[in-house]
């Protein structure tokens, strides 16, 4: 389960903060995942009570933007140490796609890479295995024209142009011996970009979820 | 930890939470829920709180969920959220949802506030009823831990490893207003919420 409390003394009209609220949601907490299960408790909680004696902020005023960036760095800060601290992880995995024909389809294929079992442990086992990312964007259900992708891992590119490309197996192994792993996926169908974050899968995911009742 | 851009527009408050805003306190501690470490939570604002909420798609959404939307629905606004770590109330029938409107009733009395201006959360194991009885003792025991925002982090987790929390500072109309967090969450973390 995650919660997540926000709390501001900003003045907030309700109904713009709950549009905020929703819309910073789908593109924080809303992609992240640890081990694919959906909880029953899941909840974010936004508390504005005005102390701050600022005028009303709605979507019309003209610091809206500054108040509801502020509102997606919680937001998204949050997101990722929840990613960074899933049961038994070493690694937090940051996926970006850019280039996705719509949001919809840059959010659904980064979330199923930063998903897939096998891209986890491949990241655990520092093993630069880009055939399961490969293998993950297949089974996204979106159309991916796979003679335009290009892949990398860090700074290191993987795939490009739909080919493999023959890169440096130390640097690789020396950039996924590190915390913070991002994938970058650049799919050039369009413009729309979005991020995902995840951890690796340990030995431990399974330690903890064998015991958890008892 | 969290590399955070600072601009002109925010400043990350050094060891920031829920209660760096203004008029916002919180406090967590151990009322017998788990074993040993800190089970239950609770922030409080001065004043009423414009309030919004989002919650999870899972058609079997636990009981405090329904709660809270119920409060919120009233007046879109908030005073005070109870969270208690341990037992999830969920999947837990006619009796969790009354045991979530009793924690709501418990803690709305404690702070004298409407029931529609308190929220109730839960998290942890599905399918269990929650102990109200040391519910009920551990809300007697909020003025012995107030403005404990560590404690608050650590007391809503699970198998969590470490308190997620943060704040920052910005600017609207020239005056200082300040955004906090926290967050709890290692398993069972897939969240689909609207």
């Amino acid at each position: 389960t995650m919660l997540s409390f926000i709390t501001t003394d900003a003045k907030v009209d309700q109904d713009d903060l709950s549009a905020a609220l929703r819309e910073i949601t789908q593109s924080t907490f809303n992609m992240i995942t640890v081990d694919g299960d959906t909880s029953t408790n899941d909840m974010v909680l936004a508390m504005a009570n005005g102390m701050a004696e600022n005028k009303t902020l709605t979507k019309d005023h003209p610091e809206w933007d500054v108040f509801k960036q502020g509102l997606n760095i919680i937001c998204e800060s949050l997101s990722k140490m929840i990613a960074r601290d899933g049961e038994g992880a070493t690694k937090l995995i940051e996926v970006e796609v850019q280039g996705a024909s719509t949001h919809e389809a840059a959010q659904k294929i980064s979330k199923t890479i930063v998903g897939s079992n096998l891209v986890k442990s491949a990241v655990f086992g520092n093993d630069a295995n880009w055939g399961r990312i490969v293998n993950a964007l297949g089974y996204t259900g979106e159309p991916i024209q796979l003679e335009k992708l290009n892949v990398y891992l860090g700074s290191i590119t993987v795939i490009e142009n739909g080919s493999p490309v023959l890169f440096n197996e130390e640097d690789a192994i020396t950039y996924l011996n590190q915390e913070n792993i991002q994938i970058f996926v650049d799919l050039k169908q369009g413009e729309s970009q979005a991020t995902a974050w995840g951890c690796d899968l340990t030995y431990d995911y399974v330690k903890i979820n064998a015991a958890y009742r008892t | 930890e969290v590399d955070l851009l600072e601009t002109e527009d925010y400043k990350v408050i050094s060891d920031g939470s829920v209660i760096s805003p203004q008029g916002i306190q919180a406090g967590g501690f151990h009322c017998g829920i788990k074993r040993k470490r800190p089970d239950l939570g609770w922030i409080y604002s001065e004043v009423p709180a414009e309030a919004a909420g989002v919650y999870t798609t899972n058609q079997f959404q636990a009981a405090p969920l329904k709660v809270t939307q119920e409060s919120l629905d009233v007046e879109q606004k908030l005073q005070s959220i109870l969270v208690n770590s341990g037992v999830a109330n969920s999947c837990t029938g006619e009796e969790g949802l009354q045991n979530a409107y009793n924690m709501r009733a418990f803690f709305a009395q404690h702070f004298s506030l409407p029931e529609h201006y308190t929220a109730v959360v839960s998290t942890g194991l599905i399918g269990t009823q929650i102990p109200m009885e040391k519910v009920k003792q551990g809300i007697n025991q909020i003025p012995f831990h107030v403005q404990e925002a560590e404690q608050f982090g650590r007391s809503i987790l699970t198998t969590d490893t470490f308190i997620k929390h943060i704040a920052i500072e910005l600017n609207i109309d020239g005056q200082k207003v300040i955004i906090g967090g926290a967050a709890k969450g290692s398993g069972m973390v897939h969240p689909n919420m609207a």
